[in-house]
């Protein structure tokens, strides 16, 4: 029967495009925002 | 040739520099002044007096990235983020001072410098990692090569202000893209199945993705984003062939999957372009994964419900027109002698020798589950089609039960379907059912094609035959291509198909009822 | 009708290999900048925990509803990531600007003193990441080149 793809972690709903938080081909959790390596002002990186 | 004396120590001696400054935030406040006195200890050190030493240099560098990653493999495996953290903070370094020399080096307009050096970079880590594999077989560890292939494309995707005008920015990001996908190419999973699993994360990144199928403009990076894929498809095609798989290939196989249902979501147009490549690549068997390349349909095109009561297709607009097909298949018929002898039976159905001797091109052995070769078969399906479908449309007429019908075309279907055995007649059925998609001129014709074949069956096999290829797509999860289901409704509902009064429909309980529950949803 | 096909020897090799790769796969973090703070540490929750994002929590507008306590939370503690960018839009949309030389968060207590082509002088509050909490500031001239 393959598998049931509703529950490998996709919204397959969703209006947006999936692969800018896709999580992987191993990951059924879409990317969180903290885990989106963003491009931020360089004065943001206070640390 | 082995290395000059002295440059491994030189070479760690300036790694070891770079990871501090790196790591101690020097680097963020005035990037290009402490990038600048580095590059002159390089100097001083003589590593990029020649091409020879600057090549010399990458490798061993990227060895020592590779060796702290052996050292730590234990830490790495038991206390991961720990471990991985000690192996990271010289790999990002490195990749850092990679990105860096690319980008600045030969004069700022100059895109070819930079994407050569980039291109000897990443053939120095191929080539550590083939070695790498090669002498440690099973202990190969991925991890180094991961980090730093990802972190070097992050690296060289981020917006550079560097490179004032964007064009070259543009060019530049294009040539990066089109390196990465040649090195991914380069070390697909046939070549370095101990990397397969890294090697699907790389390809199917987000910001890959994104840079390949997104941002190149007109497309182009399709085709070599297809090439992945088949690299994919080539190397899970034996192991898929069998129903039960292994776990390692499970978790291969639904990582497959996922980057496919991404792509169907977000690309389906790319699915629809370079669905006949894929479906050559991807074992019969593999039926669902095969539905959702077969499903995808562009995005600005609204399909009618299959289940609408007497759904006219042959009124769709888009039902005449053809899909794009970028494989190139006709390369796929040979010998020449054979394609010459096809395009001579299509134009004159002469000689009828042609008909007898058609199975013996199509079979390459006896053995039982591989007698024929499919990228032949699914080429010689498709070409025949879309000769018949451009003779119909030269006389202004539309593909339909009349149409189709006494043609060299036509002649060749049914022989195919008469002659061959089990196997070879599944294969042939698949063919066209690989056609069965979105509302198209393909879609349209070869379904007839089907519908006529099972009409005019001069045995019940075939009929029951047609009827499992099409049940044996239907049954499974998710998605289903509309062509299918059309073709399938159309053979359950229209009398003139006598479907109902077959036995094999009747042959099991549990079948008779899903051919019911299927029937109950088209009335 | 193909049946299965037994593998032949290279995939066999093959299979050997992505076998002992199985063992240690790589894992979403090793495609991520190293994370100073909440690096990815996956736990396994009670399953009556929530275990899925909330519906729309990577825009604005879902940032938008959290405290500043969490916005700066968020924005000193997920550096480089897409969540700071989110949270320091959605202070900003809550009229908080960020001093870049003291690398804070100030915000307006009332209308300035004084204010000119290069500053502005007056009452403020502002977050101190260090003793975490805001603080008032009386007299405060905000310099506009280190407004971000």
């Amino acid at each position: 029967m393959g598998q049931d793809l509703t529950t490998l972690g996709l919204n397959l709903n969703s209006p947006e495009n999936l692969y800018p938080a896709f999580g992987g081909p191993f990951s059924d959790q879409p990317c969180r925002p903290q885990d989106i390596d963003f491009h931020v002002p360089p004065e943001y990186m206070v640390n | 040739m082995e290395d000059p004396p002295g440059l491994i120590s030189k070479t760690e001696y300036l790694l070891k520099d770079w990871v501090n400054i790196y790591h101690n935030q020097v680097l963020n406040r005035d990037p290009m002044k402490v990038f600048g006195m580095f590059v002159g200890k390089m100097n001083i050190c003589g590593i990029l007096k020649t091409d020879d030493l600057i090549t010399r240099f990458f490798r061993q560098a990227t060895q020592l990235c590779i060796d702290v990653v052996y050292t730590n493999i234990n830490e790495v495996n038991t206390m991961p983020t720990m471990g991985k953290s000690k192996c990271f903070q010289w790999i990002d370094a490195f990749v850092r001072l990679i990105a860096l020399l690319v980008k600045h080096s030969g004069d700022n307009g100059n895109a070819t410098t930079k994407i050569n050096l980039l291109n000897k970079v990443l053939g120095i880590v191929v080539g550590v990692l083939q070695q790498d594999q090669e002498v440690r077989g099973v202990a190969f560890q991925q991890l180094g090569y991961h980090r730093l292939f990802i972190m070097l494309f992050l690296e060289l995707s981020n917006p550079e202000p560097v490179l004032e005008n964007i064009s070259l920015h543009e060019g530049l990001s294009q040539q990066t893209v089109t390196a990465f996908c040649h090195t991914y190419h380069l070390i697909r999973p046939c070549m370095a199945p101990g990397f397969c699993y890294s090697w699907l994360e790389l390809i199917s990144h987000r910001v890959f993705i994104g840079r390949v199928l997104a941002m190149i403009p007109q497309q182009k990076g399709w085709t070599m984003y297809s090439q992945l894929l088949m690299d994919l498809f080539k190397y899970l095609a034996p192991f898929l062939r069998n129903a039960e798989l292994a776990k390692p290939v499970t978790l291969l196989y639904k990582g497959t999957l996922r980057v496919l249902l991404v792509l169907l979501h977000d690309f389906p147009e790319f699915l629809c372009d370079h669905h006949f490549g894929f479906c050559d690549a991807i074992p019969p068997n593999c039926i669902q994964m095969r539905n959702i390349i077969l499903s995808a349909f562009p995005r600005n095109m609204r399909l009618p419900d299959p289940f609408t009561p007497n759904l006219k297709v042959d009124m769709l607009s888009e039902i005449s027109t053809a899909p794009r097909i970028f494989t190139n298949y006709v390369s796929n018929i040979q010998p020449a002698t054979f394609k010459k002898d096809l395009d001579s039976y299509l134009k004159a159905r002469a000689p009828v020798t042609f008909l007898s001797e058609l199975r013996g091109h199509l079979q390459v052995s006896n053995e039982p589950g591989s007698r024929y070769n499919i990228p032949l078969m699914n080429a010689l399906v498709l070409y025949v089609g879309n000769q018949a479908i451009t003779l119909i449309r030269s006389k202004n007429l539309v593909p339909n039960m009349t149409t189709i019908v006494h043609s060299a075309h036509m002649d060749i279907f049914q022989n195919l379907a008469v002659d061959l055995d089990n196997e070879g007649r599944y294969l042939f059925l698949n063919a066209v059912a690989n056609q069965l998609r979105y509302p198209n001129s393909h879609t349209h014709y070869f379904s007839c094609v089907l519908l006529y074949l099972f009409v005019e069956a001069n045995s019940e096999a075939i009929q029951e035959q047609i009827t499992r290829v099409l049940l044996e797509r239907l049954i499974v999860n998710r998605p289903h291509p509309w062509g299918l289901l059309i073709t399938f409704i159309e053979l359950i509902k229209n009398p003139v198909y006598k479907f109902w009064d077959h036995d094999f429909v009747h042959c099991a309980p549990e079948i008779e009822k899903l051919f019911e529950s299927v029937a109950r949803s088209c009335m | 009708p193909l049946g299965p096909s037994p593998l032949q020897k290279e995939h066999q090799l093959q299979f050997q290999m992505m076998e002992a790769a199985f063992y240690h796969l790589p894992t979403p973090s090793d495609c991520e900048r190293l994370r100073t703070y909440q690096q990815r540490q996956p736990v396994q929750t009670p399953q009556h925990y929530p275990q899925n994002q909330l519906p729309h929590s990577d825009t604005v507008e879902f940032f938008q509803r959290l405290s500043p306590e969490t916005l700066f939370f968020v924005f000193y503690y997920m550096e480089g990531t897409k969540a700071q960018y989110l949270a320091a839009k959605a202070l900003k949309k809550q009229s908080w600007r960020f001093h870049t030389k003291y690398m804070m968060w100030f915000q307006r207590h009332e209308e300035p003193k004084i204010i000119n082509e290069e500053y502005e002088q007056g009452t403020y509050i502002y977050f101190d990441y260090e003793k975490w909490g805001q603080r008032k500031k009386e007299g405060f001239t905000f310099e506009y080149k280190y407004l971000e």
